[in-house]
């Protein structure tokens, strides 16, 4: 699955 | 963002307000464990340092400034402002020993072998353990105020609930970060024990006090 380097994320 | 990491958000949020109401109420900061607090301040001077430099949301930016600076006021609260309520012979955890093997790791295991995310990496590893010198001076003073297993238990909570944000975004986005969710069941794993003390316990008026 999608792993996303965009840290939207806290 | 979904219903489960904005409460995940708020309750992170709960822990903070509840431990600087704790400090400055009660002018002190017993029981409290400087040494998870630097950590903590490490986590997120290192995960945050996109903050200027890449731009999610207000809300996004917001909680940042608001996490790291109320970080750091913690700290000064426990070692310089009320350094002398600062119990530093029970927060006595070698925090040597979480740092370098977190580090460690944060090399070996990450998604791409470039600085932001080798130290994005590090913050993530380092937020599952940064909890266990408080509590390990917890065991140690074989009790927690009532008010500190408050923001213990909003604390766990919120990786807990991260834990299900992840899982939603799995189904609903087909997004998926193995690092962040395998630091987020440890992290969680960790505040098991005292979850089960703060439901047992404290949900029905007692206070914590370990078999010291």
């Amino acid at each position: 699955e999608k792993y996303s380097n965009v840290k939207d994320e806290l | 963002m979904n219903i489960f990491r904005l409460c995940g958000d708020m309750s992170h949020l709960a822990a903070i307000i509840i431990l600087l109401l704790k400090m400055w109420k009660t002018r002190s900061v017993a029981g409290i464990s400087g040494k998870s607090q630097i950590l903590f301040a490490t986590v997120f001077t290192a995960r945050y340092l996109d903050l200027f430099t890449s731009f999610i949301s207000i809300y996004n930016t917001c909680m940042k400034v608001f996490f790291i600076g109320t970080v750091y006021f913690t700290i000064y609260l426990i070692y310089m402002k009320f350094k002398a309520t600062y119990d530093s012979n029970h927060d006595s955890f070698r925090v040597e020993f979480l740092i370098v093997p977190v580090g460690g790791l944060a090399f070996l295991v990450n998604h791409e072998f470039a600085p932001l995310e080798i130290i994005w990496t590090f913050s993530i590893y380092l937020e599952s353990v940064a909890i266990l010198p408080q509590l390990f001076m917890i065991s140690k003073t074989g009790e927690a105020e009532t008010i500190t297993s408050h923001y213990l238990f909003a604390l766990g909570s919120y990786r807990a609930l991260y834990l299900c944000n992840w899982i939603y975004r799995y189904y609903a986005e087909g997004f998926f970060d193995l690092i962040a969710v395998v630091a987020g069941v440890v992290q969680t794993i960790l505040y098991c024990d005292f979850f089960y003390l703060y439901i047992t316990k404290v949900m029905k008026g007692k206070k914590i006090s370990l078999p010291a």
